[in-house]
Order: C-alpha cells, then sequence, then structure tokens
C-alpha cells in the first residue's frame, strides 16, 4: 500500500502537465523586412500574448488561486520574465545553441546578430547548457516554473505564510517526484532548484533588455505587456 | 491596482481555485 501523504504531491505534478499551455507561434508578419525593428517587434507581440497565457496558466496552480488578489498580482509581477524565459529555455533543449522563441521563431547566433537579438542570445543561452546538462524533463520544467513564480521574492506580499505554504507545497511535489523517478540522484532536486539564480539572473537580463527597447520607441507594445515592464 | 488594470482584470476572471 502506497503512503497516504505521498499521492497528493504526485498529482501537482501531473495536475501541472494537465495545465501546461498549447503551443505559441510567433507568427512574423511577412510584409515587414527582416531586420532589428520586425525581430523585436515580433518578440514584443509573442511576450503580449504569452503573458496572458502565464496569467492564466498561474490560476491552475493549486493553492494560487487562494492567494489574496493583491498577492497573485505581486508574484506575477516579479516572475514573469522567469517564466518567458523558463519557457523558451525547454523549448529550445532540443536544439544546438538555438533559441526557440516560439514553434516557428527559432534563432541562432548568426540570426541573433542580424535582428539585433546578439544580447538576448548571449544571455539565454547558459541556462539553455545548464539545462541541457541536467537534462530537465517536462515534469521538472512545469514544477520549477511554478516553484519560480511562488519564490518570486515580492517586495509587496501581504500574506507571507500562504505563499511560504504554495513554495514548500510545490517544493515538497518537486522532491517528491525526483524521490520516485531519479532515485540513483538524491541531490537531484537541489540540483534543479540550484539553477534558479541563473534564471533570475538572465530574467533581470531580458527585462533591461526590453526596457531599453520600450525607451527607445521604436518598436510598438502592447498594454500587458508595457504594464508588466513598467511593474519592474 | 489602477495602475496594473490588465493584470487584475486578468486574474479577477473567474476561474474556481485548484486545491488538490
Amino acid at each position: 500500500i502506497p503512503p497516504p501523504a505521498k499521492k497528493p504531491l504526485t498529482k501537482i505534478v501531473s495536475h501541472l502537465l494537465v495545465v501546461e499551455p498549447e503551443k505559441i507561434y510567433a507568427m512574423p508578419d511577412p510584409s515587414v523586412p527582416d531586420g532589428d525593428i520586425k525581430a523585436l517587434t515580433t518578440l514584443c507581440d509573442l511576450a503580449d500574448r504569452e503573458l496572458v497565457v502565464i496569467i492564466g496558466w498561474a490560476k491552475h496552480i493549486p493553492g494560487f488561486s487562494s492567494l489574496s488578489l493583491g498577492d497573485q498580482m505581486s508574484l506575477l509581477q516579479s516572475a514573469w520574465m522567469e517564466i518567458l524565459v523558463l519557457s523558451i529555455v525547454f523549448r529550445s533543449l532540443a536544439c544546438d545553441e538555438e533559441l526557440v522563441y516560439a514553434e516557428d521563431y527559432a534563432v541562432d547566433e548568426e540570426r541573433a546578430r542580424s535582428s539585433g537579438l546578439l544580447d538576448l542570445h548571449v544571455a539565454i543561452l547558459p541556462l539553455v547548457r545548464r539545462f541541457k546538462k541536467l537534462r530537465v524533463d517536462k515534469e521538472e520544467f512545469v514544477t520549477l516554473k511554478a516553484i519560480a513564480l511562488a519564490n518570486s521574492d515580492s517586495m509587496h506580499i501581504e500574506n507571507l505564510e500562504a505563499v511560504q505554504r504554495l513554495q514548500d507545497s510545490l517544493h515538497e511535489a518537486l522532491q517528491d517526484f525526483e524521490g520516485c523517478q531519479h532515485p540513483e540522484d538524491p541531490r537531484r532536486a537541489g540540483k534543479l532548484l540550484m539553477t534558479l539564480p541563473l534564471l533570475r539572473q538572465t530574467a533581470t537580463k531580458a527585462v533591461q533588455h526590453f526596457y531599453s527597447v520600450k525607451m527607445q520607441g521604436k518598436v510598438p507594445m502592447h498594454k500587458l505587456f508595457l504594464e508588466m515592464l513598467e511593474a519592474k | 491596482k489602477e495602475k496594473h488594470k490588465i493584470l487584475h482584470q486578468l486574474l479577477q476572471n473567474s476561474t474556481s481555485p485548484v486545491d488538490l
């Protein structure tokens, strides 16, 4: 008979797999000539649509919707770029030195250079290499993504205990999953959690990149993306 | 919340809380 305490924890990982959003497409405008403006416009539009998806996804994380609306907002405002970056990293795992921003938008170094995305490219690749080395699987990716949201270190949390409970349940889910799936490596959960500082560092660079794009004012940005950038 | 209107609205769109 399996220990009853383990059942709900495994459930969290399977639930996170079920609520994982559908594939997303960049759909760059074919009538616009290639170059910096087109690449950045495509990425900003993609990010805006992905943010809507992320907000919907967050509501399906067990325990997230029980937080106050203010705390839900604070966590998302802190962690949204980490979640975007983590998704790019996971999509890029099957590729060689290419970043898969969307199913139809993979960028290699040469294309990144010619379209003004080299800084972003260079910032995200180390995280892809680290994830490849760890051979991160989908269950681990969805759990880490939820942990990144719960662990976003927002300065404006009203109910710290409730956020701590969310962190604990996701952390336990990861440990439980690793205990079952990777018993050969008792440090695997720790190794995965140790990627989070690099994720935060990478997301910070990405926010700075898009903030400077906003300040230059050459690329149209949708309202939600602007709102989230301003919250940073 | 006024400043972050879209996020606020999207979070308020009803979905029943998930409690496993």
